[in-house]
């Protein structure tokens, strides 16, 4: 999954 | 990005600020619980290990370092500068309680075994129960300071916040992490009490104090 690999959240 | 989860960001930025200023103002962290903000130090640097090597925007690298920067001052405000006003004898939860079995658990149950997904994960699952030092030292005392009761009320609405950001993210970006929305969700329950004698309590202009 394309968020696991960027964490977008803080 | 949504409102959802712009609000958490600024409700905890909001929390920050609050302690910052209640220490400076009165020149004193009493009532504060400096393991609560140790273990929020941990969370941050094990969480933003990756600030350097993945950008995502100006906004969030300046919130991390932030964050980052302003857990290590209250550190120093605490244990240094205003060590003396530091009351230990009711801040006495063992942070190793929650420090261990969150690092196994972080070990036994992560999206990916990799150390800096492991780490992110340890920050995740040790987040949720960071506050209990707080709580504890809260109910140890049986009274909170009003500001201080502002801080808990703006740093407990945060991760509310994020729980809406996460359901609005499940219905129009597909987007769903299991691990954040468990460990939110019992980082939020564990505030429903103190939410309940906030919104009680302070916010009708009494003190926050605790059934003895």
């Amino acid at each position: 999954k394309p968020w696991l690999d960027k964490k977008d959240e803080l | 990005m949504n409102v959802f989860r712009l609000l958490g960001d600024m409700s905890h930025l909001l929390a920050i600020l609050i302690l910052l200023l209640k220490m400076w103002k009165t020149r004193s962290c009493a009532g504060i619980s400096g393991k609560t903000q140790i273990l929020f130090a941990l969370v941050f640097t094990t969480r933003y290990l990756d600030l350097f090597s993945s950008f995502i925007s100006i906004y969030n690298t300046t919130m991390k370092l932030f964050f980052i920067a302003s857990s290590y001052f209250t550190i120093f405000l605490m244990y240094s500068k205003f060590k003396a006003t530091y009351d230990s004898n009711h801040d006495s939860f063992r942070m190793e309680f929650l420090v261990v079995p969150v690092g196994g658990l972080a070990f036994l149950v992560n999206h990916e075994f990799l150390p800096l997904e492991i780490l992110w994960t340890f920050s995740i699952y040790l987040e949720s129960v960071a506050i209990l030092p707080q709580l504890f030292m809260v109910s140890k005392t049986g009274e909170a300071e009003t500001i201080t009761s502002h801080y808990l009320f703006a740093l407990g609405s945060y991760r509310l916040l994020y729980i809406f950001n996460w359901v609005y993210r499940y219905y129009f970006d597909g987007f769903f992490d299991l691990i954040a929305v468990v460990a939110g969700c019992v980082q939020t329950i564990l505030y429903c009490d103190f939410f309940y004698l906030y919104i009680t309590k302070v916010l009708k202009g009494k003190k926050l104090s605790l059934p003895a």
